[in-house]
């Protein structure tokens, strides 16, 4: 009997828990309350109710262990399998065990975060199986996610409520929508940025961010957090500096200067000497030819000199003074191969220098 | 930084890391070794099925970016019934 997922669902909204033992790593008011609220995440979205008990046989009994544990499938030490559960059943069914081998946290992005773990088990141990959805906590991988603001996915609660039905109680103040994964395909796809990366191309919306590289048509689709866990979702702009292999994020007068995976500074928008009514900018986009790093604010735009630091003079300016043609609000921006490619909701405007080529869709670079 | 999808040339240590994952998460048998004029070995299949399950390119080779994959911390429920 391995640790498996099936599809079957319990025959009953009422279950039991029970927490066997502790993990050293936390305290053990710590590890209840991650457990009840991992329980809760699927209680709140169905007609499921777990009642907790402290002897006996419950339907999901919760163990922390390490190897070989006796059930046909043992954990592998530190990091890799962090966790596994059984779909419904009688015995060993939603049994959960979790991998002493590992670091738990209660609240920290640092080791592996207990209720983002529980919660994902627990979907195993209602019935769950892993999504391919890069967004859905019943995803295979593990990836932090901010805990006290986490709403379940939208795949996971339509997979829990096709099992279970939903939460027939109205709640007393409306759940927050379930957060869709972004949809490549959609028309209406409005990214939030996009930025050059040592030779690839990221394309940021909401928490996620697809990646593309120039010699394979697909891209992949990937939660930001699973790459930089301190950056924040729905960024402003982005942009590289490949002479100083350096990606910065803009997020409201946040700046992070990435170089690869490391966040290696962090500033505000004033070390771009933006003029400090400016609170946030809408794109930006290194000039490769110039050296000069334009940031786009509604319909204007500065040139900031990064090699002598300064704002250059006369900014700022109409964008369609500099792109003719190019008379919406620029919402993300980037440059390939010498073209300067700006994006206006789900339109993209292709310059060669300062003379209008195409105006593209996103589907142009996203494979859909 | 996580390189491209390119062959690796994988010293065993990877080449059973990656059987053993295949083996737990998507019920590769114990023999892959192509049989019966199979032309594609089960590893194979099982890694193009592991890169089509996670979005990579599916190539059915052990690239860089599939044993990053692999490498990644996750659950240990298999991705497939076994």
């Amino acid at each position: 009997y391995r640790a498996d997922s099936s599809s079957n669902k319990w025959p009953t909204n009422k279950l039991t828990y029970r927490i066997e033992n502790y993990t050293p790593d936390m305290s053990v008011a710590e590890v209840d309350d991650s457990i009840q609220r991992a329980l809760q995440v699927w209680a709140r979205v169905t007609p499921l109710k777990f009642t907790r008990i402290y002897s006996g046989i419950a339907d999901i009994m919760i163990s922390f262990a390490v190897g070989d544990h006796g059930d046909g499938s043992p954990f592998d030490g530190p990091n890799g399998f962090l966790a596994h559960a059984f779909g419904p059943a009688d015995g060993l069914g939603g049994d959960t065990h979790f991998d002493d081998d590992e670091t738990f946290t209660f609240k920290s992005s640092n080791g592996y975060n207990l209720f983002l773990v529980a919660a994902h088990e627990f979907g195993h141990a209602l019935g769950l199986d892993h999504s391919t959805d890069p967004g859905a906590l019943m995803n295979a991988r593990y990836t932090y996610r901010d805990v006290d603001s986490f709403v379940l996915p939208r795949d996971d609660v339509r997979k829990i409520q096709a099992l279970y039905g939903s939460n027939p109680e109205i709640p007393d103040k409306p759940e927050p929508t379930p957060p869709p994964t972004p949809n490549a395909c959609d028309p209406r796809l409005v990214l939030d940025a996009v930025t050059g990366l040592r030779g690839e191309t990221y394309f940021f919306k909401n928490k996620f961010f697809w990646r593309s590289h120039p010699q394979m048509p697909q891209t992949e689709q990937f939660l930001i957090k699973s790459f930089w866990p301190e950056l924040p979702g729905d960024i402003d702009a982005a942009l590289e500096d490949p002479s100083a292999d350096l990606v910065y994020i803009f997020k409201g007068q946040k700046v992070w200067a990435l170089n690869g995976y490391d966040v290696v500074n962090r500033k505000s928008l004033s070390s771009f000497r933006l003029p400090a009514t400016v609170k946030k900018i809408n794109a930006a986009v290194y000039d490769e030819s110039t050296g000069k790093m334009l940031f786009f604010v509604g319909k204007s735009y500065y040139s900031f000199d990064t090699n002598n630091k300064k704002m250059d003079k006369g900014y700022p300016k109409q964008v369609e003074e500099r792109f003719p043609g190019m008379t919406g609000k620029v919402t993300a921006a980037f440059q390939n191969n010498g073209f300067t490619y700006l994006f206006s909701g789900p339109r993209v405007f292709e310059f060669n220098e300062s003379t209008l080529m195409r105006v593209l869709g996103n589907k142009h670079f996203l494979q859909c | 930084f996580r390189v491209r999808s390119v062959p690796l040339s994988t010293d065993m240590s990877d080449e059973e890391f990656a059987k053993n994952y295949l083996k737990e998460l998507y019920a590769m048998q114990e023999d892959n070794t192509p049989s019966f004029g199979r032309k594609v070995s089960e590893m194979s299949l099982k890694l193009s099925e592991m890169q089509e399950f996670f979005g990579l390119k599916v190539t059915g080779t052990l690239d860089a970016e599939t044993l990053e994959m692999m490498k990644q911390p996750r659950c240990g429920v298999p991705d497939v019934a076994a």
